[in-house]
């Protein structure tokens, strides 16, 4: 029974699909059966998995909007564990398609629960919001990894994710946890990152995660090539950084 | 008679804010009266100029969906010539509220024409989603300025925009134009960021402005400060660039 972490935070750009495409990779190479599935109409974890958007007959938003069967949209990628359901631009009317639908906010639960028996995890990357796609998410999952920049406004936001987070433990999914907050483009030489680093283990020193990726520039190359950053620069700080992730959310799981 | 630009991108973190507050305040410095409207949930518009969101007593949540006059709404910042329209994360409720107003589109339009004869600049900060409330935006603005992170994924989500504001131009706004595709977190030393800037160069010659924002850390770190980067830094390249940018986009009035 696969388990299903959500990578959201409704700050942008601060490493969700960075993170969302190279966490499921790292644990494909670890020879965990791992589904990817992209909710940002932006689409940006297909291409960082080298999928062609503009080759797609069918994504999610069929699933979503037509009950299409997810398994028929699935994708196979270049790593033989890694499969993805993909976005195209559509998803992106499905916001409001969806405001008028019953059970509107539990529509990504009901396909994930037809294909759950396929993998040993499920993630879901988010688009930079709290809109009903993010609580579509948040309502299939069974934790959300935020992934927080060292910076600033990125800080400043991270109240309202844990607050929307609240609200849906209240209702419609009690039994969703934090998997943890994940440091992002961490700058060892940087004053404000370091700072960030510190507050956030004062304050949440729980839920921040061990593992920090540091800013590295092979890290955004990658998506140039269609490659998660383990087949671009297996030697990159970026790709030992996530497969330590890697390795620590195992571990989560056996100690569990 | 007010100029209003809308600074948007669904795309996040490409410097949106950034530039809609240091673009502001470098034009305020210049003695023209300007107003930042902050229309993204997360506050960060606000902040950046120094507002304390937990003191707001009113927003442009009010304004737009209780028809609260703007102009009591409106706050003094630390800059004389630089007024704010703040925004709080009630904002984010505005987007399901709006789905069955009547003009649901225009009601920004119509709350910035009681105060266009206030400024010579208005400008709106947009959330990273072409949702409802961008969509408000760009039909209130007369042009859009293009934030554009020099990295992969931002240049993958160009087409989006674009294609959203030649929409916008067929229907709720005839008169929208482009105002120009800013390069952001621009790093010279990267060949990505270099490769980035040749090809917005190459196929988008008009439309790519000549200031190019540079990656600067000085620019990160003001808003933990609550100042733009004017008051913060005014001898940082962060704070040259964007006067460079101000100095750009009065030029054009003038040749317009
Ligand atoms: N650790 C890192 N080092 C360097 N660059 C990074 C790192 N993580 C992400 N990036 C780059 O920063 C940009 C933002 O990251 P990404 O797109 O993954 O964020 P996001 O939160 O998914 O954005 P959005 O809010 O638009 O969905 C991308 O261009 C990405 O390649
Ligand atoms: N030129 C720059 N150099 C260094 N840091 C920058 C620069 N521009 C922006 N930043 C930092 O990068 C982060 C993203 O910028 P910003 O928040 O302005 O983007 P945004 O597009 O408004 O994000 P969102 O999509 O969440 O609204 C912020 O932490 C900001 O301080
Ligand atoms: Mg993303
Ligand atoms: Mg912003």
């Amino acid at each position: 029974m696969a388990k299903i972490i959500c990578v959201a935070n409704q700050k942008g750009g601060v490493g969700k699909t960075t993170t969302a495409v190279n966490l499921s990779a790292s644990l494909a190479v670890a020879e965990r059966r791992v589904l990817l599935v992209d909710m940002d109409p932006q689409g940006n974890a297909g291409s960082g998995v080298g999928a062609d958007k503009d080759l797609l007959e069918e994504s999610i938003y069929d699933a979503l909007i037509d009950d299409a069967p997810a398994a028929r949209i699935v994708l196979k990628t270049e790593l033989p564990y890694l499969h993805l359901l993909p976005a195209t631009s559509d998803l992106a009317g499905a916001e409001l398609e969806l405001v008028s639908v019953t059970d509107r906010e539990r529509k990504l639960k009901k396909i994930l629960a037809s294909l759950a028996d396929s993998y040993d995890y499920i993630f879901i990357d988010c688009p930079p919001s709290l809109n009903l796609l993010t609580i579509n998410a948040m309502t299939a999952a069974h934790s959300v990894l935020i992934p927080l920049q060292c910076e600033f406004y990125a800080m400043e936001g991270l109240s309202q994710i844990l607050k929307t987070i609240n609200l849906i433990q209240q209702g419609l999914n009690k039994s969703l946890s934090i998997e943890g907050i994940l440091l992002t483009m961490f700058d060892a030489r940087n004053n404000l990152s370091r700072q960030v680093g510190e507050e956030m283990r004062a304050h949440f020193p729980k839920e921040t995660l061990q593992t920090v990726i540091p800013r590295n520039v092979r890290l955004s190359e990658a998506p140039s090539h269609g490659k998660p950053i383990c087949l671009y620069d297996i030697t990159s700080r970026g790709a030992t950084s996530y497969m330590d992730l890697a390795k620590e959310i195992i571990a989560r799981e056996v100690s569990h």
